[in-house]
């Protein structure tokens, strides 16, 4: 129970500061392969105009993610886990402890694709996001309850493959049945189809794409 | 340290049990929705004309899995962990303990979808696969070099979508990169492709398809 209790402590810690500083930072979790990392990559390439993005990737192994989104725009660190299946309040501290706070706008962390242990874990952000895509299946959502009732967005990718094997019906309908409030968005990371929606539910104002 | 240790113990036991009763045990690990019960419902159908399966899933909420591989003539029981993010060798021991084991041939578990924590907890199976499919991305495999260590067989399912977006020969070249003698096997559980290769790298034999 301790380690929950001393993170949880630690994340409240950061969610204050950051609103007393008038930041916004966003914990995006979501299963392996689901379009963490092009979606990221398209709000990097969206925001990075009009705010200064900071963004923390976490992964077991590697340094691809934070290279894809650096060269969106933002400004990444990437945390290699070694084996951890999520990340904690004290890794976000870590890497905060390193930059000056004040020379960005609009944080992001990019969890551990792991749609189970990231649930447990308060990371500090101000909103929880999940990405599932509709080639895992119809099943996906109604089959990890905890991590959704933990987030106020739950993001549909990959809707530009819609058809015959995958569809997304099932999963907004199931996102949607979780809790009332949940803000449920279809996006295709590739196409860029509703990027736009998930900018605004993340209350960021941009201008209109031309 | 104790924990995984009295885990390991009970593991080997019972790898020492499946092999002194000539029965097989095989541990299908892999992401989210990577297609795990697809394969296994495409096993049972080809191998229950010829041998008693008996299949353990885990998942965190649902029965959906034990019953759609159950209407494909193998016995199932579903292990709900609630909230736990991998299977256990106890709690493979606890499902056998409730069965008689001569009653079957072949014994699979679908591990709960997850590329990590899995990777630290033996169950006693004679061999881990580990199953990926190719709409996760190319760097699935690269990222998670743990649970393949671990692994004898690796899966790149879902190759019946080859094409523009996805394609399977980077995880083909990194899966064979992890150790020499991987059995890398690319699947459709869709249109059967590679489950007759999948199945003869179990060990098992199996009439040809007509
Ligand atoms: N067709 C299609 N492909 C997508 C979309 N979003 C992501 N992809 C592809 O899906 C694969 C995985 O995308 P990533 O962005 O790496 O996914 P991720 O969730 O960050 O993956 P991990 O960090 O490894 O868990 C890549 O091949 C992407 O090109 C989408 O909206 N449509
Ligand atoms: N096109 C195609 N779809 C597949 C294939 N294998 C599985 N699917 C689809 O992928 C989705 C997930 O398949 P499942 O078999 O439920 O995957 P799983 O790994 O057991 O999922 P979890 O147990 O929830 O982690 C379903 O919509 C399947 O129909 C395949 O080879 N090709
Ligand atoms: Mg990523
Ligand atoms: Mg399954
Ligand atoms: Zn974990
Ligand atoms: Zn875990």
């Amino acid at each position: 129970k301790k380690a929950y209790v001393v993170n949880d402590e630690l994340a409240e810690n950061i969610r204050n500061k950051m609103k007393t500083k008038n930041k916004r930072f966003f914990n995006v979790m979501g299963s392996i392969g689901s379009g963490k990392t092009l979606i990221l990559e398209r709000i990097a390439e969206r925001l990075s105009p009009y705010y200064k993005v900071f963004v923390i990737n976490g992964d077991v192994a590697t340094t691809i993610d934070a290279d894809r989104i650096a060269k969106c725009g933002a400004t990444t660190v990437q945390i290699n886990t070694g084996g951890g299946c999520h990340l904690t309040a004290s890794l976000m501290q870590k890497e905060f402890d390193k930059i000056n706070i004040d020379d960005y706008d609009i944080f992001f962390t990019e969890n551990v694709g792991n749609l189970i242990c990231p649930a447990a874990w308060d990371v500090g952000a101000a909103k929880n996001i999940v990405v599932v895509s509709i080639t895992e299946g119809e099943y996906v959502i109604k089959k990890h309850p905890i991590i959704f009732k933990g987030a106020q967005i739950a993001v549909i990718n990959k809707c530009d493959i819609e058809g015959e094997d995958f569809d997304s019906k099932t999963l907004v309908e199931d996102a949607s049945k979780i809790k009332s409030d949940m803000e449920v968005i279809c996006t295709s990371a590739k196409t860029k189809q509703g990027i736009d929606d998930l900018i605004t539910a993340l209350g960021i104002d941009i201008p209109k794409r031309e």
